[in-house]
C-alpha cells in the first residue's frame, strides 16, 4: 500500500485564468499578483512553465493560476486592464474545472505515487489539463463534469477515505 | 507581519528537465512518470500548464519537473528513449537552476504573500523561471548563480529564519 497517501479531494469551486506570452523579464509576475492582493483575490495555484517565444523574438512565458469562480469575473476584469502594461498577449478564462488532488505527506520521495494518480485518470479517459505537485499534494485539473468520476476512480485506485 | 510565512529554503540540487509539446491526450503524463517511477527516480515539481498548438492541428502542453542533479542524465536518457512513443517535440535540460521556497502555513488564503515574494525578487533583478504554490510553500526557480541573493532577500523582505 501507499503510506505517504492519505486522501483525496476534490474542488469544483475554482475556476483558471491564464495570461499568455507574459514577457519574461523581472517585475511582471510581481505587478500582476501584485495588483490581484490588492484587490483582495485570493489565488490558489499559481502555474508559470517553459519559456516560449513571441514572433517578434521577445521571450515570453504563459502565467496560469486558479481563483474562486465567485472572484473569477473580477479577476479577468483586472487582467484585461493590466494588459497593455504588462505586454502579454490575451487572457483565457475556463470555467469548466474541477481540481482534484491527491494528499499525503512525503509524497515527493516516493517515485510512482504521481505515476498511480496519473494512470488512475487515463485509465478512465480523462485528460489531465493541469498539474502541480507538493510534498503534501499532487493536484490535476480536470474538466468539470469529469471531477466526480476522476475522485472516485482515484479513490479505488489507492483505497482511500475522502478529505 | 505575515503570521502565515515561517521561513525560506534554497535547493541548489535540482535540475529541470521538460518533455515539450506532449500530445494532449489521456495517458501520455501516466507513461511519462510511470517510466521515471519505474527507474526509481523522484521528482520534486511536476508543472504542466496552458495547451500549446503544434504545426499540424494537434493540442499539446509542455511537462516540465524537477529532479536531483544525480538524476539529470539518466532522465534525459530514458525521456528521449520515450520521445517516439510519446510523440513529443523535445527534451530540455536545465541544470542552471535553484529553487527557492517559501514556506508556511495557510499562505494560499492570503493574498498579497506570493505578490511580495515576486516582488523582492524583481527588485533585484532576479527573473522569476518557474513558479508552483501550495498552501505550505511558495516555489520559484530562478538561475542557480541567483539562488543564493534570492535566499537572502526574501530572508529580508520577510524577516524570517532559514528553514
Ligand atoms: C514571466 C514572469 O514571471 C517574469 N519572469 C518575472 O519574473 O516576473
Ligand atoms: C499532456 C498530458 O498530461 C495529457 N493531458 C495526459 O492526460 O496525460
Amino acid at each position: 500500500n501507499h503510506p505517504p497517501v492519505r486522501g483525496v479531494a476534490l474542488d469544483t469551486n475554482q475556476a483558471q485564468i491564464a495570461m499568455r506570452h507574459v514577457p519574461d523579464y523581472p517585475g511582471r509576475a510581481a505587478k500582476i499578483f501584485g495588483k490581484l492582493a490588492q484587490e483582495n483575490i485570493s489565488v490558489d495555484m499559481i502555474i508559470q512553465s517553459q519559456r516560449s517565444r513571441l514572433m517578434d523574438q521577445i521571450p515570453s512565458r504563459d502565467i496560469a493560476f486558479t481563483v474562486s469562480r465567485n472572484d473569477a469575473e473580477l479577476t479577468e476584469k483586472i487582467l484585461q486592464n493590466l494588459l497593455p502594461e504588462i505586454g502579454a498577449q490575451d487572457i483565457l478564462l475556463d470555467e469548466d474545472i474541477a481540481k482534484v488532488s491527491l494528499v499525503g505527506a512525503g509524497m515527493v520521495g516516493n517515485p510512482g505515487v504521481a505515476a498511480k494518480m496519473f494512470s488512475a485518470l487515463a485509465q478512465q479517459q480523462i485528460n489531465i489539463q493541469m498539474i502541480t505537485t507538493s510534498e503534501i499534494k499532487i493536484s490535476c485539473v480536470v474538466a468539470k463534469s469529469q471531477g466526480e468520476r476522476a475522485l472516485q476512480i482515484i479513490h479505488e485506485g489507492f483505497d482511500l477515505g475522502n478529505y
